[in-house]
């Protein structure tokens, strides 16, 4: 693939 | 009409090594994928560059051989140079779109800070809350993020617009009309007396062989893609059993049940097509040598070869277009939810500046 995955970025992250 | 609102919550432990399990069966997937397609790829481009299938085609040597016509229709039908023009001509919209809406949030957190800053230089040790700085440290850091990939991007579209640039001129040939592209055709000697000899019997049947291999792996991307399995129950047993999760050796066991066999349904194909296209260069080298070829019927090859790569170009842009596009989509949604993000970390800090302001002059 030629661009960059977005995998990690559309997991929600917990807010602390 | 209850519903379970948090239906979805598992220990902490869970979502950690569901989250890490998920990049596993992406990134295998991928590679699974990608493995396959990097195949196909190899096998149109070495049929491609010994003018296969249209060397065998080609009885008349002055009319376009079936499979480049095909070509030329399967292209045209897909919207020609025209759709992949219009979809490069968006790209650089698309990349501004969001390189403001990221621009917007981190001025949003620099103006903020601004304020709290000239705020602190003038009350000292009694404005007591927090820096912003110091708070805005893992948004900034985001954004930081947000910026390499968009810098990333940037490139790729670049890769994808050098590929249209070298390929523009022989996908044009390609959709004009066929009388044109037929014109546009050199015309060589016909090879009308090597129709049904052995050796262009074997070639016709290697290729075909190398077209069935292409289309399982097709319906094989579709399977592997469609697996799907409830990992968190397999994460909430072991935790519960165990106390802890060895996440590692789970995922690891799983995914090998999961996609063992394809992998080797993969691996094995990809020696069937090493094995074919090695029969191919044979019978081609034996082909080349009983056709009687000339400074003419070098031309049409070249012409005709050039022509094989360009629908193969074509294809290639187009999917680069596509995965871009729905890149710079899928980051403009992304990155409105940290737009939100900012826009509420500053607002919550407007409204506690506005509160000590008042506390500070009451006192």
């Amino acid at each position: 693939s030629l661009y960059p995955s977005l995998e990690d970025l559309k997991v929600d992250k917990v807010i602390r | 009409k209850f519903s379970d609102l948090f239906e979805k919550m598992v220990p902490m432990a869970v979502q950690q090594a569901m989250t890490i399990y998920n990049q596993r069966k992406s990134d295998f997937v991928n590679r699974l994928v990608g493995t396959m397609r990097e195949a196909t790829n190899l096998c149109n481009g070495v049929l491609a560059s010994l003018n296969l299938p249209a060397a065998l085609e080609d009885l008349s040597g002055d009319s376009i051989p079936q499979s480049i016509a095909e070509k030329a229709r399967s292209i045209v039908q897909q919207g020609g140079l025209q759709s992949i023009e219009q979809l490069i001509k968006d790209l650089p919209e698309l990349l501004t779109r969001n390189r403001e809406i990221l621009d917007e949030s981190l001025k949003m957190l620099d103006e903020e800070e601004t304020t709290d800053n000239d705020l602190r230089a003038k009350f000292n040790q009694r404005w007591n809350r927090t820096p912003s700085g110091d708070l805005y440290k893992p948004l900034r850091a985001e954004g930081a993020n947000f910026r390499s990939i968009l810098d990333k991007a940037v490139q790729a579209d670049q890769v994808v617009k050098e590929r249209y640039n070298t390929h523009c001129e022989m996908i044009a040939l390609l959709c004009k009309p066929e009388n044109e592209l037929s014109a546009a055709i050199p015309s060589a000697n016909p090879t009308k007396t090597l129709q049904g000899s052995e050796v262009v019997n074997m070639l016709r049947s290697q290729i075909t062989k190398l077209d069935e291999i292409k289309k399982e792996r097709e319906t094989l991307e579709g399977e592997v893609k469609a697996v799907t399995f409830d990992m968190s129950v397999s994460f909430l047993t072991a935790l519960a059993r165990d106390g802890a999760i060895n996440e590692e050796q789970l995922s690891s066991t799983q995914l090998e049940q999961l996609y063992g066999a394809y992998n080797q349904r993969v691996q094995a194909s990809l020696r069937t097509q090493e094995e074919l296209l090695g029969q191919v260069q044979t019978s081609h080298q034996e082909f080349s040598n009983l056709k009687q070829s000339n400074a003419e019927s070098n031309q049409r090859e070249e012409v005709l070869k050039k022509l094989a790569s360009a629908h193969d170009s074509y294809v290639e842009i187009s999917n680069n277009l596509r995965e871009g596009t729905k890149f710079y989509n899928d980051l403009t949604e992304i990155l409105l939810k940290f737009q939100n993000k900012c826009s509420d970390i500053v607002f919550a800090r407007k409204t506690e500046r506005d509160e000590l302001l008042k506390e500070l002059q009451q006192s």
